[in-house]
């Protein structure tokens, strides 16, 4: 294992990422997503390794000491491969969505034990705005028509299929993302095109609140919530956010929300590192991203910086606790969390993925 | 966070709210 020098960073803290092991797929030079997955054989449940480029996702195993091996590659159709949608506590099945811009079509890719090979099947098509997999073999969905929003509930069956469907009422806005509540498991927020935080309950499928976001924060993504002491803190990005002198560079920021009245405040705001913030576009006065994508898991928020560079923050001490430099072959394009560990996974413009060990 | 910022917390804000929605 390699130890990372790391750029020296703002703030107390400061954590390593220690490279554990690479996978580059030889066939492939277009990842465009990563993530993990439970994978049970011969009575071995191990953390896999998925990679996924937009014709084909692969399953990696791991071997000892720090290789892995491709178990299966699912070939895709012509729909190409945007997003694996993790399924946090699912084991062998994996879970991808398909689309141009926005999301087609919701696959699940598995093994069937019946006919001893692995499989896929489709799960859901339409004009999918947002989907997330949640705990107990469960995805939620945003799906728009012209007339009508549809936000469903899918249970995931053992053989690939759905096993039941529930429809929770959608708000008059578009959902553009959703977000577990740790803490209150029948709760589920999502955040919306007009900039609102929603509040539903995952039993009854109600509509309990829809709390503003307020100007300060536009175009907020949320990752997680925490509900605590009577509130509801939500994890926010702000992929396309301004920078702000009064703010610095938010790449994330915590939000207070007291779902009883619906009032708000923000009481933490993870800056970019200094000398990481958004290109300098000649005549453009505004709107220059900040950063491209990122993660959050617990109390740690990762993102893949305009400069190139990966950083960590530690969302509870609000500031970046680590940073992999954009370095050679080539600058970072994905990173993600593990599903269970403390890995970053950290993908290459050429298709090779790293294993850092936080 | 303060009751002064936010308004009167319930720590049963979720049920409260579950009570009140329409089904």
């Amino acid at each position: 294992a390699e130890q990372l020098s790391l750029a020296p960073l703002d703030g107390p803290a400061q954590e390593s990422l220690q490279l554990v092991s690479e996978l580059k797929d030889l066939s492939s030079s277009c990842a465009v997503d990563v993530s993990t997955v439970w994978w049970e054989a011969a009575g071995s449940r191990e953390l896999c390794v998925v990679t996924a480029c937009e014709s084909s996702v692969t399953l990696w195993k791991p071997l000892v000491p720090d290789r892995w091996e491709k178990v299966q590659i699912w070939q895709l159709g012509e729909i190409p491969v945007i997003q694996i949608v993790p399924l946090p506590d699912a084991c062998n099945v994996v879970c991808i969505a398909l689309g141009d811009l926005e999301i087609a079509e919701i696959r699940l890719l598995l093994y069937s034990s019946e006919h001893d090979s692995f499989k896929q099947s489709l799960l859901k098509t339409g004009t999918i705005k947002a989907v997330l997999g949640l705990k107990e073999r469960r995805l939620v969905s945003s799906c728009r028509t012209v007339q009508e929003q549809q936000v469903e509930i899918t249970s995931l069956s053992e053989t690939g299929g759905s096993k039941d469907r529930q429809t929770l009422l959608p708000p008059e806005e578009t959902v553009l993302a959703f977000a577990e509540v740790e803490g209150m498991g029948e709760a589920l927020v999502g955040t919306t095109a007009a900039n609102s935080v929603v509040v539903w309950n995952l039993k009854t499928g109600q509509l309990l609140r829809k709390m503003p976001v307020g100007y300060s924060y536009p175009a907020s993504i949320c990752h997680r919530a925490y509900a605590d002491s009577g509130l509801l803190f939500v994890v926010l990005s702000h992929p396309h956010a301004k920078e702000s002198e009064a703010r610095g560079n938010p790449a994330f920021c915590v939000i207070a929300f007291n779902p009883r009245t619906a009032r708000s405040r923000g009481v933490m705001f993870s800056s970019l590192p200094h000398g990481h913030a958004g290109r300098q576009v000649p005549g453009a006065s505004g709107c220059v991203p900040l950063y491209l994508e990122g993660d959050v898991r617990d109390t740690l928020a990762t993102a893949v910086l305009t400069s190139g560079a990966i950083a960590v923050w530690d969302l509870l001490l609000g500031h970046c606790t680590a940073l992999l430099p954009p370095g050679s072959p080539g600058t970072w394009a994905l990173a993600r969390w593990a599903t269970a560990g403390a890995w970053l996974l950290a993908g290459r413009r050429d298709g090779t993925v790293c294993l850092y060990q936080y | 966070c303060s009751e002064s910022d936010l308004g009167p917390i319930s720590l049963n804000w979720f049920e409260e709210l579950s009570a009140e929605a329409p089904p």
